[in-house]
């Protein structure tokens, strides 16, 4: 878009063009392409090759703004709770995550904290299966906090090192689904003795203005540690995650590329951002 | 929200005396960036802008004494024309049994929906036959049979064989037990896997279905459109179904996805239970996606 171009109007408006349609909102597209239309003025910009890199960089700063690795770990157990709205992708992320953890040679539990959907418990036990790691579950239609409190008491005396808790999906309009949330947040704090390593708000790259406002609710209801971002591996750009470093200042941590328990990578701003204009 | 944002700009506007075709444009600014962030695609929102443009421009507005209310009312009115009519009807075979198809990106619905859809059409009466074709996500399967469970409608399923086979299998199951309709659930996929796609193919080709429906989140951004034209292209879909509507999603994908392929949004998905499934209604889409 930029080759051989001169820095004019029609191209910011191209420029802002890129931003909306890969999903980073009106608003925040017009945020970084007003401080490009700054920066270009102040250092006076000439050449479209050159606006273009100094939009990456704007681009890059936003998203490494508050930016994190995962945690490392300190005390054991280390406690992950992934939280998101329905077929976001959270159970399969456990299972990367997992997998990822047993490379690393920890010892892994999982809970199947989703008690209500049809066939979730059994899901999380083919994963768990197939990587070889134990699991929490009750039955179907269990209460949620109760699997929380068994899985955190057997992470403790098994002396496991990582913990994962899957939770069911949930449209963050639900009040009721979310004070459950926040209620099986707080068992897990409270059998800790101390707050959680991660908790993971799993955004689907596919989603448009909508995660603005599952930041924002989900974050009402528990503190989210980072977002983990999946099915990158689809043509949908992600740039939500912009707009949610922009006006939630959420970073993303962790990127899914794939159905598979390999395809999980820590995100990288850089690499994003180009991808964004490829 | 959108008509007070509008109402206030009129009124401005106003002041200046007669409305010109240049305040009418400020106007469409205004729906413009209303649309954009309801997450209809960019293109889609600049072709329907260009669309109303000239109604918007006409007497009706630079007359009226609440021009912004005019506006309105004919952007609802345009995009409820575009988003088509209610047509909450499943299009069936004249000789049973029909065979409809469930496919879409991955999590946006379809198991849930398939179980949905095969209440109602057992409600009216008929025999569906639920088909686990996703053999690929662990426990697609037995969430399917779940759901039958629940529902008290049978769950044809081959465990983990060829997708194609499953479905022949299952029609000819049908025939013979004499379920008029067959629902096939389909792994969820993305419109650019070369091989899953020739998959879908494969099974349009194998049991000639009567409908084939695109399962969309409501929550869907710029993407839709290429989703939706992607399956569109490749397999001639019948209709479309927006799922997770109870949410506070705007929906523009609707917008997106109708205007990309033409075919008619049929049912939306309200809810996680199997009852959550209710006709679309373009009217109130409009009103929604407007904000
Ligand atoms: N292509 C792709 N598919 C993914 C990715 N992550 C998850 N999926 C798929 O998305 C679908 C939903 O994933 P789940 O893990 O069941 O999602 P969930 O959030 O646990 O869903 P609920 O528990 O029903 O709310 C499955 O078909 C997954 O295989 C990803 O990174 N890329
Ligand atoms: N709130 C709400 N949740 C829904 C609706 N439709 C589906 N869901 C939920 O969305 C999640 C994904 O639904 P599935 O039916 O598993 O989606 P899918 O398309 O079959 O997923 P894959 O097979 O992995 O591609 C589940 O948690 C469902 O309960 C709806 O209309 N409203
Ligand atoms: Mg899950
Ligand atoms: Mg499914």
């Amino acid at each position: 878009i930029t080759t051989g171009r001169k820095v004019d109007e029609s191209l910011f408006e191209e420029l802002e063009e890129v931003l909306i349609q890969a999903d980073c909102g009106v608003t925040t597209a017009m945020f970084l392409v007003d401080q490009l239309r700054d920066r270009a003025r102040e250092e006076k910009i000439t050449a479209a090759e050159e606006l273009r890199k100094v939009l990456m960089e704007e681009m890059v700063a936003l998203l490494e703004k508050n930016a994190a690795p995962l945690k490392t770990p300190e005390e054991s157990p280390y406690v992950i709770m992934v939280v998101g709205v329905n077929g976001a992708g959270k159970t399969t992320t456990i299972a990367k995550l997992a997998y990822r953890f047993k490379q690393e040679n920890a010892k892994v539990l999982l809970a199947a904290g989703d008690t209500f959907r049809a066939g979730a418990i059994e899901q999380l036990g083919v994963w768990a299966q197939r990587l070889n790691v134990d699991l929490i579950a009750h039955q179907e239609g269990a209460d949620p906090a109760a699997v929380a409190f068994d899985a955190v008491n057997a992470a403790k005396a098994r002396g496991s090192d990582v913990l994962i808790l899957d939770t069911a999906g949930r449209l963050q309009t639900k009040v009721n689904l979310m004070s459950e949330l926040a209620k099986v947040h707080r068992v897990v704090q409270r059998e800790l003795g101390r707050d959680l390593d991660e908790v993971l708000l799993v955004v689907d790259a596919t989603t448009g203005q909508n995660a603005l406002s599952q930041g924002k609710i989900f974050a009402e209801a528990v503190p989210l540690t980072g977002i983990a971002l999946t099915k990158l591996d689809g043509t949908a750009k992600g740039g939500i995650v912009l707009a949610l470093a922009n006006e939630l200042d959420l970073a993303v941590k962790l990127v899914g590329v794939g159905e598979q328990y390999e395809d999980l990578q820590d995100f990288d701003a850089r690499s994003f951002a180009a991808a964004l204009f490829g | 929200n959108l008509s007070s944002r509008l109402q206030e700009t009129m009124r401005k506007l106003r002041g200046k005396g007669r409305l010109s075709e240049k305040d009418v444009d400020q106007a469409l600014r205004e729906i413009r960036l209303a649309l954009l962030e309801a997450d209809v695609n960019y293109k889609v929102v600049r072709d329907f802008i260009g669309q109303v443009k000239e109604r918007a421009t006409g007497h009706e507005v630079l007359s009226s004494l609440t021009p912004g209310q005019q506006v309105i009312r004919i952007v609802n009115d345009e995009l409820t024309k575009l988003m088509g009519g209610t047509q909450a009807k499943l299009t069936l075979s004249s000789r049973p049994p029909s065979v409809l198809m469930m496919v879409g990106l991955q999590g946006a619905g379809k198991t849930t929906t398939a179980g949905k859809l095969a209440r109602m059409l057992k409600g009216q009466g008929h025999r569906p036959l639920l088909v686990a074709c996703d053999i690929y996500r662990p426990a697609a399967i037995k969430q399917l049979q779940v759901l039958g469970e629940q529902l008290e409608i049978p769950v044809f399923s081959m465990g983990e064989q060829n997708p194609v086979d499953i479905a022949k299998a299952a029609l000819s199951h049908a025939q013979k037990f004499n379920n008029d309709v067959v629902l096939i659930d389909t792994a969820g996929r993305l419109h650019v896997d070369e091989e899953l796609m020739e998959e879908l193919v494969q099974i349009k080709a194998a049991v000639n279905p009567s409908e084939i429906l695109l399962v969309v989140d409501a929550m869907t951004g710029q993407d839709a459109v290429n989703v939706a034209e992607s399956f569109n292209t490749r397999l001639e879909l019948g209709g479309i179904i927006l799922t997770k509507l109870d949410g506070d999603a705007r929906g523009g994908a609707a917008l997106s996805v109708k205007a990309v392929t033409g075919k008619p949004i049929k049912y939306i998905g309200v809810s996680e239970k199997m009852d959550g499934l209710e006709p679309f209604y373009p009217d109130r889409m409009a009103s929604r996606i407007l904000g």
